[in-house]
């Protein structure tokens, strides 16, 4: 390798860019919603390094406790599972069908933010506050569709 | 020791920010948030001066529709910097949560402050069409450091989901009142603001007479678009840009004398005025008879003491009224001096409709609005407006010129912000 690079980096060929995994079947969808909080509140805080990696083989979340040594239940009955799905699906627009149909998987595959969507303060382990709960999301997207009544015309 | 007080201190801060966002969802109570980019955190795909330009223009953005400024620190210890932005790939700077390569993630953001970006997602600086808005991402992620969550709302710059923008972004209504929910609307005593006339054709070549809304403060200018009920994108911007051949701060009035056979504007400053040239954009150099502006106020206003506090023209009465101190002078343009029984005492002259509601005196500004047919009185972050012909035909019992009670000028004019001196020239 060069003994030297230029100070900014700029000579630096990025090395082979590895590619993220995608949502494409139950299992990686059942990720996607407990990872940004739609199963349940996800604790967002980088000193509890645990609880908020992605759960490798999530089967069934406890309240509260996500137990992946719990008896594995059929994903697609599961109604924590679909709720979830239908939460996610209502709030990006998606008809809500609770089925893990293609345009809830382009939904999940989309670029995002690592933050989860629903978060809970470390210390509280029961219902998340009223500012980062679900319903008041819910209650904030009444007008989801209201359109920035007037977009930007010229780039800054 | 000092590495112990420093841990005791960053914890102790910590848990006091914890609690604080707790009870209020806001994470800083300081005014001036300090942020820096992570030495070993600098992206391989744009140069360091492009992310420096991006993270600052997105300070600017947020800056300019909060009461917080943001400021580049790269002295101070690690430990007092409250924004941290770096960039990685997989397991990066010590954060405990990992990337996953190019798609999905592409940022996150923590609690206390550090932004992580993806570096390998494709970002690109705002001029480019293509890959992912380093600039949509830094304002989505310091919106989090400011304590806002995911908002599920098209137009929301808070979305989860990275929206490809073909023009550029701004920060909405919605997200504005969401971040000013958290840290108050932005306030302050202005030193003048006005509507500037001019003149210009229509699409049928009908000559039309238009007008544009300014607010100044110390060395800064904001464009008001009324109808749009914020102020321009992108401001404020430099006096000295936009105004040419007055002073560049502090300027205590401007006045438009527009009549049939008159057709002048003014700015004044300390005991000096300057006419300015509305065709050209210009102060001129000199006046009618050759005398080079600035010119006394004293001579070219006889009788009018300076320096003055506020002044508006009145075009029914003629009158350019004068505020100094507790006092209101009225000038006279047709005879050039100043009007029998003049100066008087503001209360007098603007009687306060609701008891002891009332400026007394030593007011910033006397702003004739056209958007709202009305004149209003501003003294630090308050307004009272002018009972209009309007108002007492209404309400035949409201006094002349009388004052209604005192409103925030935040509540009518909105989202009229500092930003940092470091960020106004980007």
């Amino acid at each position: 390798e060069k003994l030297f690079h230029s100070r900014d980096r700029s000579d630096l060929q990025p090395s082979a860019i590895e590619q993220a995994e995608l949502v494409k079947d139950m299992l990686s969808a059942q990720q996607f919603l407990a990872k940004y909080g739609w199963t349940q509140p996800v604790i967002w805080d980088p000193s509890s390094t645990n609880e908020n990696e992605p759960l490798k083989d999530f089967s069934l979340m406890q309240e509260g406790v996500c137990n992946p040594r719990q008896e594995v239940a059929e994903p697609t009955k599961s109604p924590q599972f679909i709720d979830a799905l239908k939460k996610f699906q209502k709030l990006n627009n998606l008809p809500v069908t609770g089925t893990l149909d293609d345009a809830t998987i382009n939904a999940m595959n989309k670029p995002r933010c690592g933050v989860p969507d629903n978060q809970m303060a470390k210390k509280e382990t029961e219902k998340p506050t009223a500012a980062q709960s679900l319903e008041n999301k819910t209650k904030d997207s009444e007008n989801v569709t209201q359109q920035n009544p007037d977009p930007p015309k010229i780039r800054r | 020791k000092r590495f112990l007080d420093m841990l005791m201190y960053s914890n102790k801060y910590r848990e006091e920010q914890e609690a604080l966002q707790k009870s209020t969802g806001k994470v800083f109570t300081k005014k001036l948030l300090k942020w820096r980019m992570i030495g070993e955190g600098y992206s391989n795909q744009l140069s360091i001066n492009e992310q420096r330009y991006v993270f600052r223009l997105a300070f600017r953005m947020w800056s300019e529709v909060m009461p917080l400024d943001f400021e580049e620190d790269n002295t101070s210890p690690l430990s007092q910097i409250d924004i941290k932005l770096g960039f990685g790939r997989g397991r990066h700077l010590g954060c405990s949560r990992a990337f996953d390569g190019s798609g999905q993630e592409f940022a996150h953001a923590w609690f206390l402050g550090d932004i992580h970006f993806d570096d390998d997602e494709h970002f690109t600086a705002p001029s480019s069409e293509h890959g992912i808005s380093l600039l949509k991402v830094a304002a989505h992620e310091i919106g989090h450091v400011l304590g806002l969550s995911h908002i599920h709302r098209v137009g929301s710059i808070m979305q989860p989901n990275y929206i490809p923008q073909d023009s550029g972004f701004e920060l909405d209504l919605s997200d504005r009142r969401a971040i000013q929910n958290l840290y108050g609307s932005c306030e302050g005593p202005f030193d003048t603001a006005f509507d500037w006339i001019y003149k210009e054709k229509n699409q049928y070549g009908e000559l039309v007479v238009r007008y544009n809304t300014y607010f100044f403060r110390n060395s800064w200018y904001w464009m008001y678009e009324n109808r749009s009920n914020r102020t321009r994108y992108g401001d404020p911007l430099a006096i000295a840009n936009g105004w040419h051949g007055i002073p560049v701060q502090n300027i205590d009035a401007f006045v438009h004398v527009w009549t049939w056979t008159r057709d002048a504007s003014y700015f004044f400053k300390g005991t000096q005025y300057w006419r300015y040239d509305s065709e050209n954009d210009k102060a001129y150099a000199e006046d009618a008879q050759g005398k080079s502006y600035p010119r006394l106020i004293s001579e070219g206003f006889p009788g009018i003491p300076s320096p003055i506090n506020a002044a508006y023209f009145d075009r029914r009465r003629q009158y350019i009224y004068f505020f100094r101190d507790s006092q209101v002078f009225a000038f006279d343009i047709n005879r050039n001096r100043v009007a029998p029984d003049f100066p008087k005492r503001i209360l007098d002259f603007f009687p306060a409709v609701a008891a002891n509601n009332h400026p007394k005196g030593n007011i910033d500004v006397a702003y004739y609005s056209y958007t709202y047919s009305s004149l209003f009185l501003f003294k630090g972050k308050e307004f009272w407006k002018v009972v209009s012909d309007k108002d007492r035909r209404q309400n035949p019992s409201l006094p002349y010129n009388g004052l209604f009670p005192r409103r925030a000028i935040s509540q009518q004019w909105f989202d009229i912000c500092n930003v940092h001196p470091s960020l106004l020239k980007i």
